[in-house]
């Protein structure tokens, strides 16, 4: 069975 | 530092721009744990030294890990080395292995 990713994606900050 | 990543390599921005100029995301606790390079903005810092790529991930800035850094707190200390007047530079070593 596939392994499911549980981690939010990160936002984005210009710098 | 870096030691234990062979692909690694220190690129040494000078602040030529009132930018740095590059987006980042993640940081601890997200999929992309180690804050990448997103974007390079044209005319910025980061453009004019010409020696960061999109998707490199970002290990160490000015020799303080990313590694354990939640993404506010990466991009924190980014922007006050960037600002601080003790230097004309900004170290980074980065990593083309994510």
């Amino acid at each position: 069975r596939e392994k499911r990713l549980t981690l939010p994606p990160s936002e984005i900050t210009l710098l | 530092p870096g030691l234990l990543e062979p692909t690694s390599s220190l690129v040494r921005v000078a602040k030529s721009a009132s930018t740095l100029g590059i987006a980042i995301e993640g940081g601890a606790n997200t999929r992309q744990p180690i804050p990448r390079i997103v974007t390079i903005q044209r005319g910025g810092s980061a453009h004019n030294c010409g020696q960061l790529k999109v998707g490199q991930v970002i290990l160490e800035v000015n020799g303080a890990t990313m590694r354990g850094r939640e993404h506010r707190d990466a991009a924190r200390l980014i922007a006050e080395a960037f600002k601080t007047k003790e230097r004309d530079y900004v170290d980074f070593l980065v990593t083309d292995f994510n």
